[in-house]
C-alpha cells in the first residue's frame, strides 16, 4: 500500500 | 519602482500557463537580478520554482526588492486580451496595491493599459536542499507530455524507473497496464545519466500538470534520487527555468 508523500517532509521552511 | 518590458507577450503567456494549473495565487519576488517565484500547491504535494533573470527583459528596473501577490487566473484574463506579438510592460510603484500592464502592438499603433489588483499573500518559502541526483534524463518535452497523458488513462499512479538502459514509465490499473521505455538515442534527443538505478512512484495527475510548461522548451530534464522529490525542469530560453518538484508516493 502506498500513500502520497508530503513535500514538507522533504523541504523545510526557510 | 518596478518596471519590466518584454518584447513578446507570448513568453509571459506561456509562463503563466505553466503556473496557473498548480497555483491559483502566488507571489512574484522581484529584485535587481530578476523575478523569482516559489510556491506549493494547496495539498503540499508539488512545488513550483520559477526564475527569470533581468536580462530576459528589454528594459528592467527594480529599485528595491518587491513582492507582488498575484491572482494568476485574473492575470490570465488580462493576458487573453493581448496579442502574442504585443510588447508588454509590467509596472508597480513601491507599496502600490496594483500592478499595471501595458500592451503595445507590434506596429506600435495600439496601446492597451490594464490595472490588476495585487493581493496580500502570506507565502511560505521552503529551503530546497542541494541534491546529488542519481539519475538525470533529458528528453523532448513533447515526448514527456505524451507519455504522461497516455499513462494517466491507465492509473492514478505512475512508476518511473531509471537504469543505465534507459527510463521506463509504467502504470497499472483496472483496465490493464502500460510500460513505455525510452533508451538513449544516438542523435542525442534522449540522454540518460545514471549513477545508481532509481525507481519511484508518483501521482500521474501532477506530472500531467507539469507538462503545461511544454510550449516553453523543446527539452525537459528529469532528475531522480532515492526517496526524494522528483525534479522536472523546463528552461525558459537562456534566461531562467521553471522547476517542478513532486513528492513521491511512500510505502505504508
Amino acid at each position: 500500500v502506498t500513500s502520497q508523500g508530503n513535500l514538507k517532509d522533504f523541504f523545510k521552511p526557510k | 519602482m518596478f518596471e519590466a518590458r518584454l518584447s513578446s507577450t507570448a513568453l509571459l503567456k506561456k509562463i503563466v500557463d505553466a503556473l496557473k494549473e498548480i497555483l491559483h495565487q502566488s507571489t512574484l519576488d522581484c529584485s535587481d537580478s530578476g523575478i523569482q517565484l516559489q510556491a506549493m500547491d494547496n495539498s503540499h504535494v508539488s512545488l513550483v520554482s520559477m526564475s527569470l533573470r533581468s536580462d530576459c527583459f528589454e528594459k528592467y528596473r527594480c529599485d528595491r526588492n518587491l513582492s507582488l501577490g498575484l491572482d494568476l487566473r485574473s492575470l490570465t484574463k488580462v493576458l487573453k486580451c493581448a496579442s502574442g506579438d504585443d510588447a508588454v510592460t509590467i509596472k508597480s510603484a513601491d507599496k502600490a496595491d496594483k500592478l499595471q500592464l501595458s500592451f503595445e502592438s507590434a506596429s506600435m499603433d495600439r496601446t492597451a493599459d490594464y490595472e490588476l489588483r495585487l493581493l496580500n499573500l502570506d507565502q511560505e518559502h521552503l529551503a530546497i536542499p542541494e541534491t546529488d541526483y542519481a539519475c538525470v534524463v533529458h528528453m523532448p518535452a513533447t515526448e514527456f507530455a505524451r507519455i504522461c497523458r497516455d499513462l494517466s488513462t491507465f492509473s492514478e499512479s505512475v512508476v518511473i524507473a531509471c537504469t543505465k538502459d534507459g527510463i521506463k514509465f509504467s502504470a497499472n490499473g483496472e483496465m490493464g497496464s502500460v510500460n513505455i521505455k525510452l533508451s538513449e538515442t544516438s542523435k542525442g534527443d534522449v540522454s540518460v545519466q545514471v549513477e545508481e538505478p532509481v525507481t519511484l512512484s508518483f501521482a500521474g495527475r501532477y506530472l500531467n500538470t507539469f507538462t503545461r510548461a511544454t510550449p516553453l522548451s523543446e527539452k525537459v530534464k528529469i532528475s531522480m534520487a532515492p526517496e526524494v522529490p522528483l525534479l522536472v525542469e523546463y528552461p525558459i530560453e537562456d534566461y531562467g527555468y521553471i522547476r517542478y518538484y513532486l513528492a513521491p508516493k511512500v510505502d505504508e
